[in-house]
């Protein structure tokens, strides 16, 4: 079924069978980390979790149908906020800590090793707590994710030919389908009318906050590779490079 | 052919 023809419900229950599996990092962790040690881990893993997170995408409904231009375009702008919200969903149930995998677990205090990614870890941990407060729960977690995903670069480039303007008209459509769902998934938890407005607004004014975050993630990552503390490779040296 | 491309374009299983 096309994703204007199924229910919020339907929709919802699509995009959380696209969710990619647990990962593991699966390396010998020698501690204490060092820089390089910890920048190596933690690029390993993204690397990884970014040829999932494409999997991912082909999954959520319609977005296989957007110009591959798009596609290409929406990913290289989001995949970072992406893996930031998944790492935040992994950790709103451990506060003090960062669940970047179920094998690679970091408390905020073991920042201090890598330069200027404490403030990063802060602000993810400071993002995860607004969560737990909210107490997020899964079908509004998946929605967020896909909607970070449409809504990346909806400000960022205007259609000019017909072939982008259908492309833009679709991906405006898709987004209906996501917040129609977001919105669903709320309206589930017996709040009263006024409450879940509030809720969908608190939700989604988070994801301006993990904007910020992986603005600052893109920054800190960039100059770690400028500073060769790390090696990027792969796909994530293409997203990376994509970004700035 | 970059990987995104690639990753994008290869049909699932």
């Amino acid at each position: 079924a096309h994703h204007s023809a199924m229910s919020p419900e339907e929709f919802i229950s699509r995009i959380m069978e696209a969710e990619p599996p647990e990962i593991y990092l699966m390396e010998d962790m020698k501690k204490p980390f060092t820089e390089a040690s910890m920048m190596m881990s933690l690029t390993n893993l993204a690397d990884k979790e970014l040829v999932l997170m494409i999997s991912w995408a082909k999954k959520i409904p319609g977005f296989v149908e957007l110009s591959l231009a798009d596609q290409i375009h929406l990913l290289k702008c989001c995949w970072l906020e992406i893996l930031m919200l998944g790492l935040m969903w992994r950790s709103v149930d451990h506060p003090g800590k960062l669940i970047f995998s179920p094998d690679f677990k970091l408390n905020r205090e073991e920042g201090q090793c890598v330069e200027g990614i404490m403030e990063i870890f802060d602000m993810l941990l400071a993002a995860t707590s607004r969560f737990r407060e909210l107490k997020l729960q899964r079908e509004e977690y998946v929605c967020l994710k896909a909607m970070i995903l449409l809504n990346s670069n909806l400000c960022t480039s205007s259609p000019q030919t017909a072939e982008e303007l259908e492309s833009r008209n679709k991906l405006l459509r898709l987004l209906d389908s996501v917040i129609d769902a977001l919105v669903w998934a709320i309206s589930k938890l017996g709040l009263s009318t006024q409450q879940q407005t509030l809720r969908l607004g608190h939700l989604t004014m988070l994801l301006s906050h993990i904007r910020h975050v992986s603005n600052k993630g893109m920054d800190h990552l960039s100059s770690m590779k400028r500073k060769n503390v790390v090696l990027v490779y792969d796909l994530l040296l293409e997203m990376l490079d994509a970004s700035t | 052919h970059t990987k995104l491309l690639q990753l994008l374009t290869t049909k699932p299983e």
